[in-house]
Order: C-alpha cells, then sequence, then structure tokens
C-alpha cells in the first residue's frame, strides 16, 4: 500500500527502464520498493530502489515479489496526470496491482488495475566496487555528450584522470572528443558552468556502447547530475538520485554497463 | 578491434 504525491515520478522511473527490459519483479519489504533486471543481451543491469520516504504513505507487512510487464505499467501511468496523486495497492491473492490517480484539487479519481506476472527472475548479487573515479556532471550534459558522439561512432571511451574527464569516439566519418574540466567554472552559485567534479583514486579508461549510454540518458528528468562509477574491468554504474517532493534523497536509479574490452 | 562483454561475467548469480 504505496501513496505517492506525483504520479508523474513513478512514470517517469518507469519510462527511463522501459525499453530497456521487458519484464521486472517489484521486490517489496517495509523499507521500499526494490527491482533488478538485465536487458535480453546481457549487457546490461537496471535497478531501482524507491525507499519508503518516497511515498507520503507506504506499508507492506510482508515481503511480496510483483511480477511486472514494463509496457503494460507504462501504458497505465500514462493514463494519469503527472501531478495525481497515486496510490498502489495489492489484494489478496496477489494477483493484480490496482492504481488510483487522485487529481490534485480531487475532482477526478480513475482506477486501473495491472494484471501481475509469475516470473521466474534471475537475481544476479551485484559485489560492492571500490571505484577508481566517481565522476558527477550535469545529466544534460552527459546526455548531450551522448547523444553528439552517437552521431559520429558507436563506442565511446571515457577516460579518467585528476584534472578532467573525457569523452571520445571514432566512426567512418571522423573523430569526435569532448573533455570536461574537474571543478565548478565560474560563479558557485550558476548550476550552469558547473563542469564536473571529479574523486579519483587511479585514472582509468574503459569503452562502452553509446546505445546502451543513450537508453540510460532517458533517466535525466530524475535528478539534475547523474554519478559516473568507473573502475578497471569493472561495469560502469551511472548512477541518478531520485528525491520526493521535500528534496530529500529517497532512492535511486542505477544502470550497469559491461564495458568493451579487446579481443 | 573490441568487443561487448556480457554483466553475467561480472556479477554472477545470486
Amino acid at each position: 500500500n504505496a501513496l505517492i504525491k506525483q504520479a508523474g515520478l513513478l512514470k517517469k522511473i518507469i519510462d527511463a527502464i522501459k525499453d530497456l527490459i521487458d519484464e521486472a519483479t517489484l521486490d517489496c519489504d517495509n523499507d521500499g520498493i526494490y527491482l533488478q533486471a538485465m536487458d535480453s543481451s546481457h549487457v546490461s543491469l537496471v535497478t531501482f530502489y524507491l525507499k519508503k520516504n518516497l511515498f507520503e504513505k507506504y506499508s507492506c507487512n510482508r515481503n511480496l515479489s510483483l511480477g511486472i510487464n514494463m509496457t503494460s505499467i507504462a501504458k497505465i501511468l500514462k493514463c494519469g496526470m503527472s501531478d495525481d496523486t497515486l496510490l498502489l495497492e495489492t489484494n489478496n491473492p496477489i494477483d493484480i496491482l490496482s492504481f488510483k490517480f487522485e487529481s490534485r484539487r480531487g475532482h477526478k479519481l480513475s482506477q486501473f488495475q495491472l494484471r501481475l506476472m509469475n516470473l521466474e527472475m534471475e537475481r544476479l548479487s551485484i559485489p560492492d566496487t571500490e571505484y577508481s573515479c566517481i565522476i558527477e556532471m550535469m545529466c544534460s550534459e552527459f546526455s548531450k555528450v551522448c547523444h553528439d558522439l552517437a552521431t559520429i561512432g558507436d563506442s565511446m571511451t571515457i577516460t579518467c584522470t585528476k584534472k578532467n574527464v573525457t569523452f571520445d569516439t571514432t566512426g567512418d566519418l571522423g573523430t569526435g572528443i569532448v573533455s570536461l574540466k574537474q571543478g565548478v567554472v565560474g560563479s558557485e552559485n550558476d548550476e550552469n558552468v558547473y563542469a564536473a567534479s571529479i574523486k579519483i583514486v587511479k585514472p582509468v579508461s574503459l569503452s562502452f556502447s553509446l546505445r546502451y549510454l543513450i537508453y540510460f540518458t532517458k533517466a535525466s528528468s530524475l535528478s539534475n547530475k547523474v554519478i559516473l562509477h568507473m573502475g578497471e574491468e569493472v561495469p560502469l554504474m551511472v548512477e541518478y538520485k531520485i528525491f520526493n517532493t521535500y528534496e530529500e534523497e529517497a532512492g535511486y536509479l542505477r544502470y550497469f554497463l559491461a564495458p568493451k574490452v579487446n579481443e | 578491434p573490441k568487443h561487448q562483454s556480457t554483466l553475467t561475467s561480472f556479477f554472477k548469480k545470486a
């Protein structure tokens, strides 16, 4: 039983993953809702965690695993308005998830029911990783870099040093390289001139498929910053933090992407 | 040339 103040937030989260994964389970316990799923080619994995404090009201008195078709849940969420409140409920036996939208002024109520699926999901354990480089930058900047370089090549090499992070690609037509300096350029109050914040233990350079990175940038509306976690010979983690309407951190959406490696 | 690795070589089944 979970009440979310702005249905649009859940819609943004689902829209940011629905093109990557077909089905997933929502694992619910008293602390929140967790999802983990891989894309069909096993190159990327998405996880999200929606903490209890994302919701106005939240209760879950026993652990539940709700099998969801992503296209179907996206269709239902599209029926609500983004500033509607949304109540999610399951009944007993647990074979449907109900969505009750209420308009902000209370003049419109709509209810939809999603048939749940019996999914046998394979769960992977994601090891705790000490990443060599953690790069924080504006979502819009990361999105632009990925889209720009994708017009030139298929994969992008991210190289992080103490002073800057560079993104480069090579394609048939030529090459492209974008470099962002460590730190804030200009006024600290003006986030538009924020370049990149780099926490580094050791420089790293890894290559990734731009097709997947572009999928990940669909989460850009969740947060104004994205955090890239990189380590030698480990998958890239692209993290978007999720905030509630009181601007408190209330979960995350994380994408993992396997690197491209030398033959 | 580089080839795309898969996540199952990094993350094991839980």
